[in-house]
């Protein structure tokens, strides 16, 4: 009942850190994900209120080209993935007009593997 | 290699498809982080 | 038989068999995968009013995709 806090903490935290209503902070919703390549299939809630702090998943998006310390529970390989694109699109980020991506596989490049 | 520059072609004729629907290009470093997401995923 | 090879880079054990359905349907969601990264990407230009796809409109659309495939 108390989050594993003895009943001083959470008195402690009760007084000093509880979002109160005059705090004004607004519900947190993560929007509601869209496919574009399904367009009919379902459409946006229109319930989605106005007044709620949209989080945006790409916020921090300058962050998330490195693994952050875990503790108990490593990043899931999914993560790492992302990592590791999110670092491949930050060396890209200046690149014009020729990309180095293509020119470095562009000579494996074999059509009878299409 | 070989089978990344494969998904990459690839990545880049289902790209150009959404393209001309969307009436709108792709500049290559986004086809080629499109592509590396695919070969991951 | 691209899909076959490369999912036969990930499997753990050498004599993993796959079905030609479980190929065929691993290939179609491969497609499905890319034309939504695109379309997305797309969408994401189009909010800034632009009329090209650059790699920071993929960047900010791959969290959610990664989450949603």
């Amino acid at each position: 009942e108390n989050w594993c806090l003895t009943s001083e903490e959470f008195e402690e935290w009760s007084r000093i850190y509880k979002l109160k209503e005059s705090d004004g902070v607004k519900e947190p919703i993560l929007p509601q994900s869209h496919f574009e390549t399904l367009e009919n299939m379902e459409e946006i809630a229109a319930s989605q209120a106005e007044d709620a702090h949209k989080l945006s998943l790409s916020e921090w998006r300058l962050w998330q080209n490195r693994p952050f310390p875990t503790h108990l529970v490593d990043h899931s390989a999914r993560c790492f993935h992302f990592i590791d694109v999110m670092e491949m699109i930050e060396l890209m980020r200046h690149e014009e007009g020729d990309c180095s991506y293509e020119l470095e596989i562009q000579p494996y490049l074999n059509m009878n593997d299409i | 290699q070989r089978l990344k520059a494969a998904v990459h072609y690839t990545v880049g004729c289902l790209s150009q498809e959404v393209a001309e629907d969307k009436e709108i290009q792709f500049s290559k470093q986004s086809i080629a982080a499109i592509s590396e997401i695919t070969f991951r995923q | 038989e691209t899909v076959n090879k490369i999912l036969h880079l990930h499997f753990r054990d050498d004599k993993t068999k796959i079905s030609s359905d479980a190929l065929l349907l691993m290939a179609e969601m491969l497609k499905v995968f890319v034309r939504e990264a695109a379309a997305r990407g797309a969408r994401q230009a189009q909010a800034e009013d632009l009329d090209r796809v650059d790699i920071e409109h993929v960047e900010k659309v791959l969290p959610q995709l990664l989450l949603d495939f």
